[in-house]
């Protein structure tokens, strides 16, 4: 699956 | 959300719905770079990928949808609705001499080495030089509509405001993304001569014009 981190801005 | 981040989505909105509106009610897309609009179109769609897999908020998916589907409806008036007015002849820039290094970099640094991080910050990097198609053609024409010169600083201001949003959030959280951070700065960087002209001439009434 894709992991990422988590981006909170736009 | 920080007041800082907020004025800068209104402006970053404000200088798209700008462009759409001037597009649409002229009936025209003399002055504006359709390579550069398709840029932008790619900054959202590799940014956006996690619109249905990770739900911070209902303005941050809110807004999102709205970036994705404003940008490609302008791709799409430039391209087909309005081409007869696309001045193909000054919008010259090589869109592969961006998007070739910045998808390099993107695999070299980067936070974390898988798929949706990568083209994340592809997409970071590609939406910091992704105005220089836009710029080249002025300089080329030598000047550009007041209502191109207002897209163009409130495009500017956006992510001005959100180098303020990112001091912000570091002294009051301790976040900071330096990735974002210092594209983020290369990106401003871009506009200052603009924001120069902007503010001597457009603020004045005069036509924004490029010395020859």
């Amino acid at each position: 699956g894709w992991k990422g981190t988590t981006h909170d801005e736009l | 959300m920080n007041i800082f981040r907020l004025l800068g989505d209104l402006s970053h909105l404000l200088a798209i719905i700008i462009l759409l509106l001037k597009i649409w009610r002229t009936r025209s897309c003399a002055g504006v770079s359709g390579k550069s609009q398709i840029l932008f179109a790619l900054v959202f769609t590799t940014r956006y990928l996690d619109l249905f897999t990770n739900f911070i908020s209902m303005y941050n998916s809110a807004m999102k949808l709205i970036y994705l589907v404003c940008s490609y409806a302008t791709v799409f008036l430039m391209y087909f609705k309005f081409k007869a007015t696309y001045d193909s002849n000054h919008d010259t820039f090589r869109m592969e001499f961006l998007v070739v290094p910045v998808g390099g970099l993107a695999f070299l640094v980067n936070h974390d080495f898988t798929p949706l991080e990568i083209l994340w910050t592809f997409s970071i990097y590609l939406e910091a030089v992704a105005i220089l198609p836009q710029l080249f053609m002025i300089s080329k024409t030598g000047e550009a509509e007041t209502i191109t010169s207002h897209y163009l600083f409130a495009l500017g201001s956006y992510r001005a405001l959100y180098i303020v949003n990112w001091v912000f959030r570091f002294y009051t959280e301790g976040f900071f993304d330096l990735i974002a951070i210092v594209a983020g700065c290369v990106q401003t960087i871009l506009y200052c001569d603009f924001f120069y002209l902007y503010i001597t001439k457009v603020l004045k009434g005069k036509q924004l014009t490029l010395p020859a």
